[in-house]
């Protein structure tokens, strides 16, 4: 993602459609644009409010050719739309001449172009990931839109993260799976008795898979996804099972280790031939490794292995620096020897230990603080397993508290 | 001709999302630009839309660069960054 510079200094901001288009239903647009601004606002917390009249924040209108701003719009097809950063108002103007369209293949639809626009209107720029809501390409109407991580990444660079629900109470902000009550259909007994995972990754398209021995499962907000366990060499043809660490990097590839090898699949395709060795694709990173993630914080891979962490920056050369490995004590609260560690849809990294886990704080730098405290049951709160308890469990969390200096050391942030 | 047409559509696309200066797109200015300038521009192009860095105007990219898009420029800011010391 790549961030303007500029920012709302507040978060519930207002809007206005001044101009609606010329062939489609007021209402519908009015829904089309909430829905486009609720993308945002469901990572972060800011709020949208439409008015009819009156100064707003973003004021959004539907214009052809020349427009009294000087970027004149050239018609169908070409420029769909723009829109101003912060720092110049955040207004959204959208080309009237296009076929605007509202859950149809046919046409524009108005909803994705409309969170891109947006996005430009709260401070982000175009990504060059594909994948991006932000890519500046319009990829045709996809009924299953989802935020890709990098949008995510991105909003809550300036926006922080959400703590509170939309509608009434908080939810234990902010965590893992939005599970309040684990729903009985979605257990599995065996995996409920013992929770212990071997690795967690998010995919491409945003689902979360758990695997285990020769099994995986699927991950929903209630527990696991009906229809599991399943084989992994079965979904993934060519992988073992007993993995030891994965992950999906922002290319949308996902990567596997075991031991001293290494796959990566393009969704669930092998995308090459298979396994090589660590030592050669992972240059400095060891094998036999515990858990692997892309951090939030800067985007690059960390792997840990017992009591160590490296961090693997594909851009650099050496892609490890010479000061790694670290002890796995600077991540403050997290024990050693992990099973599994991710980073979540939701912008929090969590890590894994012997059926419990921790939310690690991006800001603080530390275990958050939260009511039930970390660690809690993996089983409760992202199996569904309803007779595994919900507050704080047991967990051989070493909690060190050192002082940060200006020298990080886990990355070259500054906290 | 048809050669020339795409290079200035091309010329024209590339100054209005970024990637060369926005007098290229002013009619009244006879604006001349160097070879490296130009494969410069279409390689960060390229580049940043995840097509092979070839610098040449290839029919990959010329496809890209007829995709209906956001006009909102990809490198915001052009001629007036300053080099860090």
């Amino acid at each position: 993602y790549a961030l303007q510079g500029s920012r709302w200094r507040v978060k519930n901001l207002t809007y206005k459609i001044s101009k609606y288009p010329s062939r489609l239903n007021r209402d519908e647009v009015d829904t089309e644009l909430a829905k486009a601004f609720s993308v945002w606002s469901d990572y972060t917390d800011l709020t949208f409010t439409q008015k009819r009249s009156g100064q707003v924040h973003i004021e959004i209108r539907f214009e052809k050719g020349e427009h009294g701003d000087g970027d004149p719009f050239d018609g169908p097809g070409g420029t769909l739309a723009h829109a101003y950063f912060p720092v110049y108002g955040g207004d959204a103007h959208f080309d009237d001449a296009e076929m605007w369209s509202i859950n149809s293949l046919r046409g524009t639809n108005l909803f994705q172009v409309a969170a891109h626009e947006f996005g430009h209107s709260l401070g982000l720029s175009h990504s060059d990931v594909r994948t991006a809501l932000m890519a500046p390409f319009y990829r045709g109407y996809n009924k299953a839109f989802q935020l890709d991580q990098d949008d995510i990444q991105g909003i809550q660079a300036l926006y922080g993260h959400k703590t509170q629900l939309d509608v009434g109470g908080s939810f234990p902000s902010p965590s893992a799976p939005r599970i309040t009550t684990p729903q009985p259909s979605a257990e599995d007994p065996a995996l409920c008795a013992d929770p212990n995972i071997d690795t967690i990754f998010n995919s491409a398209d945003g689902a979360t898979f758990v695997f285990k021995g020769e099994h995986y499962w699927r991950l929903t907000e209630n527990g696991v996804a009906a229809g599991y366990p399943r084989l992994i060499s079965r979904s993934w043809p060519g992988l073992t099972g007993n993995i030891d660490a994965a992950f999906t990097y922002k290319n949308g590839k996902t990567y596997f280790f075991k031991g001293s090898k290494y796959w990566r699949y393009n969704g669930q395709k092998m995308d090459g031939q298979y396994p090589k060795e660590i030592s050669e694709g992972f240059t400095g990173i060891p094998d036999n490794l515990d858990a692997a993630l892309v951090w939030s914080g800067n985007g690059k891979i960390y792997f840990y292995k017992g009591s160590k962490f490296w961090r693997f920056d594909p851009a650099q050369r050496p892609p490890v620096k010479s000061t790694y490995p670290k002890p796995l004590s600077n991540w403050e609260g997290i024990p050693d020897n992990i099973d599994a560690a991710l980073q979540y849809t939701n912008g929090y990294t969590y890590f894994f230990k012997g059926g419990s886990y921790w939310r690690f704080n991006d800001r603080t730098f530390s275990v958050d603080t939260d009511n039930p405290a970390f660690p809690r049951s993996t089983g409760y709160w992202w199996l569904g397993c309803s007779s595994a308890p919900k507050g704080t469990v047991g967990g051989n969390a070493k909690y060190i508290h050192h002082d940060h200096d200006d020298d990080d050391e886990v990355g070259d942030i500054t906290f | 001709a048809p050669a020339f047409g795409e290079t200035n559509k091309a010329m024209m696309y590339l100054a209005q999302y970024g990637y060369l200066s926005p007098s290229v797109r002013n009619p009244s200015s006879g604006h001349i630009m160097d070879e490296s300038s130009w494969k410069k521009a279409i390689a960060e192009f390229q580049s940043f839309a995840g097509l092979n860095t070839t610098g040449e105007l290839d029919e990959e990219t010329k496809n890209l660069m007829s995709l209906p898009r956001c006009g909102v420029k990809d490198k915001v800011g052009f001629g007036e960054s300053r080099s860090k010391r």
